[in-house]
């Protein structure tokens, strides 16, 4: 679960 | 994108308006932390430094610039045009205190040792923190105004719906980030005692003020 990836977050 | 993000990001919006209104129309910042303020506008100028470096949706790059403008609206508002009004005495807590252990654990514990992917963590860490010049500041004059209750009320609100967006996310996405879940949970743990105030005494018409 690679999450630095998408930072589609606010 | 799902109905916790949305409505947890309308709630961040409401809170950083309701923050700006209640400065701009009573003209005061009287029980304002700027302190806090200043460590929002820092916390949105190092995550979203991505605005410069990739495009995610329309929604995405307009809610970053209104959270960057008025954050520091918000600064500028307190420290120059109604300086005269901000309670620097009660507003004490010291900035180096957060910003430096912060600074340390973001270079230690992250995904990633990049320069944005440290900022970012940077930012999500110190965001979990930030609110505590406020809540310090309100514990010392041990009281405060009703609109800046709604305006902590929303922006602790912002942060637990997140939690349950990361729920759904990772229920249906399988998506989890264990740095912004952490630190989430934290931030929403430092309003508990707030949110308990507001609930039995504002929403009960009652001033919000603590034993002193």
């Amino acid at each position: 679960l690679d999450s630095t990836t998408d930072k589609d977050e606010l | 994108m799902n109905i916790f993000r949305l409505t947890g990001d309308l709630s961040h919006l409401a809170a950083i308006i309701i923050l700006l209104l209640k400065i701009w129309k009573t003209r005061s910042c009287a029980g304002i932390s700027g302190k806090s303020q200043i460590l929002f506008a820092l916390v949105f100028t190092t995550r979203y430094l991505d605005l410069l470096t990739s495009f995610i949706s329309f929604y995405n790059t307009i809610m970053k610039l209104i959270y960057i403008g008025c954050a520091y609206a918000t600064v500028y508002l307190i420290y120059m045009k109604f300086k005269a009004t901000y309670d620097g005495n009660h507003d004490s807590f010291r900035l180096e205190f957060l910003v430096v252990p912060v600074g340390g654990l973001a270079c230690l514990v992250n995904h990633d040792f990049s320069f944005l992917e440290i900022l970012w963590t940077f930012s999500i860490y110190l965001e979990s923190v930030a609110i505590l010049p406020q809540l310090f500041m309100i514990s010392k004059t041990g009281e405060a105004e009703t609109i800046t209750t709604h305006y902590l009320f929303f922006l602790g609100l912002y942060r637990a719906l997140y939690l349950f967006n990361w729920i759904w996310r990772f229920y249906f996405e399988g998506f989890f980030d264990m740095i912004a879940i952490v630190a989430g949970v934290v931030q929403t743990i430092l309003y508990c005692d707030f949110f308990y105030l507001y609930v039995t005494k504002v929403l009960k018409g009652k001033k919000l003020s603590l034993p002193a």
